[in-house]
């Protein structure tokens, strides 16, 4: 936007496709970009510092809907705190536990990771050397066992050890598997069982450059789980992960962290206005 | 699905005699959505529905006839059309060794797939494959090469991780012509198309390895950075084939028609799961189909 611009139908069609180009959704987009259109005409704004003022605004307001969106996790002294991480294959969970443990050691918290992975290739070793990364506890089975069997062990080590933090790691799961949303199912079942109104969080974590199908991952997982949160990985890319906010605007789901590389510092608390100005970046 | 919205668009076209190119827009309107919604590229969909739109003019189509399902069928065709019409086959070396390249976004798929192809290439080519593990940098990628290789009964050939991958390669292909190996296939690590590091790095193995083939493995669920990854991988590797991964999902897939159309990087494989032997050729067809939901 330069200050030159008259706000006509190719500048709401620039604007458009910046938003559907960023993977918002088409609906959202639409729906947006025509109540855009009518504050702009309703208000006579003129200048094009005010419209982008506005479009700010607006994004904001989409993304809050009049409630105070925390991107802080519910991790409280005094208790066994546990944050389940689920998602699809490949997205960056097991990556995630390493930079979400890293930043609890960092505020002093007793923190172990556990491997409820018992299936892909590596996967059990990849987080083993996580936790010898950061220097954390870390609980497995062999591989190929049951993942709530793993996953009820590790609870009851994890009390008998005064453990802050219990950070599980599942294995990656295409939304339309049955089995392995049941799998899920249970393994949400046992922790519920074993630790009162556990899991106190289960991060969803979306790859920045999943489309239009990132909304209907959303929507399946919270089905077996109540996802309190999403972690948009990889958007240190180009993708700009705009179904992050097609799913909070259709589910309510908040972004509570961005993934921005591979290294064990690269998670930072999600920003509503930092990720808004990025979108014209 | 666009039969339908095809229907619904028909219900405002009024009157006899042929479509308008009122009436065609309308539809095209649904085109464009359906495909915005299966991932298509922006701007892919600006290219394509216009192609269509000249085509559906040209073809004179008479309201009377079901004109809705006349229109899908051009769609399809053309889309189909685009996507190659017939399957794209591996280029296999068939008087030394053949050597692939796997490259790709951090995710994708590559490590699996690698797997995947060198147990598929060995039954239908009759070839003895050796994997080479070039990802020095995640953790327990080499383990979970070897894994794989442990379980498909296919050698493995690794250095470690304090190896740049340019020597492991070197290496390798030594190995391999000593070790009675005709098909290579190098693993790599999942990098971003704009570390100009990294991509410098694939630009030297490449160097040294001389591939038949370089592979870029793309996640079928990718949305609207499909083209601006291949787009780049493709300068900077000139990419001789594509693979789709995570097709046994639910998404509509539309990132392999961007693909396609902007680089015309032809697809060759499609991951249907995520065991190994769950690899299948690239059906144009079925692509389209699915795309069109
Ligand atoms: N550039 C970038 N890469 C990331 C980020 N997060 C994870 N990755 C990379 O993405 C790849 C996959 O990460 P994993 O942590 O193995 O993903 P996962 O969800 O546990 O995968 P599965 O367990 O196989 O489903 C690895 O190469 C990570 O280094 C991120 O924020 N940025
Ligand atoms: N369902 C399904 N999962 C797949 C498919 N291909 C790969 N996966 C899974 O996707 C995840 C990532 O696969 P990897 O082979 O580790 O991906 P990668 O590209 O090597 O990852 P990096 O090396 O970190 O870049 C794993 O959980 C695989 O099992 C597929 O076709 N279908
Ligand atoms: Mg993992
Ligand atoms: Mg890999």
């Amino acid at each position: 936007i330069d200050s030159n611009s008259k706000f006509d139908d190719d500048f709401f069609d620039e604007l458009e496709e910046i938003f559907i180009m960023a993977d918002i959704g088409v609906n959202t987009v639409v729906k947006f970009v025509a109540h855009l259109r009518s504050e702009i005409e309703l208000n006579k704004t003129e200048s094009s510092d005010d419209v982008k003022d506005l479009i700010v605004e607006e994004m904001f307001k989409l993304y809050v809907k009049d409630e105070i969106v925390s991107s802080n996790l519910d991790i409280l002294d005094d208790r066994l705190n546990i944050v389940l991480f689920v998602g699809v294959n490949g997205v960056g969970k097991t990556t995630t536990i390493g930079k979400i443990a890293y930043e609890y050691l960092n505020k002093g918290k007793k923190v172990m990771m556990v491997a409820g992975d018992t299936f892909r290739a590596g996967a059990i070793e990849q987080l083993k050397i996580w936790s010898e990364r950061v220097k954390c506890s870390f609980y497995s089975k062999e591989e190929g066992s049951d993942p709530s069997s793993v996953i009820y062990d590790a609870i009851q080590l994890a009390k008998e050890t005064s453990v802050d933090l219990l950070l599980i790691d599942t294995a990656g799961r295409l939304q339309n598997k049955i089995n392995l949303m049941k799998e899920l199912e249970k393994v949400n079942k046992v922790i519920g069982r074993e630790v009162p109104e556990a899991p106190h969080e289960t991060l969803l974590v979306i790859d920045a450059t999943t489309g239009q199908n990132g909304l209907v991952q959303a929507k399946v997982f919270n089905e077996v789980t109540d996802i309190t949160g999403v972690v948009l990985s990889k958007l240190d890319g180009t993708a700009k992960g705009g179904i992050a906010l097609g799913i909070k605007d259709e589910l309510n789901i908040p972004i509570k962290y961005v993934g921005l590389g591979e290294k064990i510092e690269d998670l930072e608390p999600f920003d509503i206005e930092e990720y808004i100005y990025g979108l014209f970046a | 699905n666009l039969s339908d919205r095809m229907q619904m668009a028909l219900r405002r076209v009024r009157g006899k005699g042929r479509l308008t190119e009122n009436d065609i827009e309308e539809m095209m309107k649904e085109v464009r959505l359906s495909l915005l919604e299966a991932d298509v590229n922006f701007k892919v969909v600006k290219s394509f529905t216009k192609e269509v739109k000249e085509k559906a003019l040209g073809e004179k189509i008479l309201k009377g006839l079901n004109p809705g399902q006349q229109v899908v069928k051009i769609v399809n065709d053309e889309l189909t059309k685009l996507m190659g019409e017939k399957t794209a086959l591996l280029e296999l070396n068939l008087t030394g060794i053949t050597k692939i390249m796997m490259v790709g976004l951090q995710g994708a798929g590559k490590t699996t797939t690698a797997g995947k192809l060198a147990n598929l290439v060995r039954k239908t080519n009759n070839l003895k494959p050796l994997l080479v593990a070039l990802d020095i940098y995640r953790p327990a990628a080499i383990e979970q090469l070897k894994t794989i290789g442990q379980q498909l009964d296919i050698d493995v050939f690794e250095l470690g991780i304090f190896v740049k991958p340019s020597v492991i390669i070197a290496k390798a292909m030594v190995y391999a012509e000593q070790n009675g190996h005709n098909l290579i296939i190098a693993d790599t690590a999942g990098r971003l198309h704009i570390d100009e590091k990294m991509m410098q790095e694939l630009v030297e193995v490449k160097e040294i390895l001389k591939p038949h083939e370089i592979l870029l493995t793309v996640d079928s669920m990718t949305g609207q950075d499909a083209v601006t990854v291949a787009s780049s991988f493709n300068e900077q590797l000139s990419v001789t084939g594509a693979i789709l991964t995570k097709l046994d999902g639910d998404t509509r897939g539309g990132a392999a028609l961007s693909l396609r159309q902007v680089t015309q990087i032809p697809i060759k494989y499609m991951g249907m799961g995520e065991k190994l032997d769950q690899l299948e050729v690239f059906h144009p067809e079925r692509m389209a189909s699915r795309i069109l939901g």
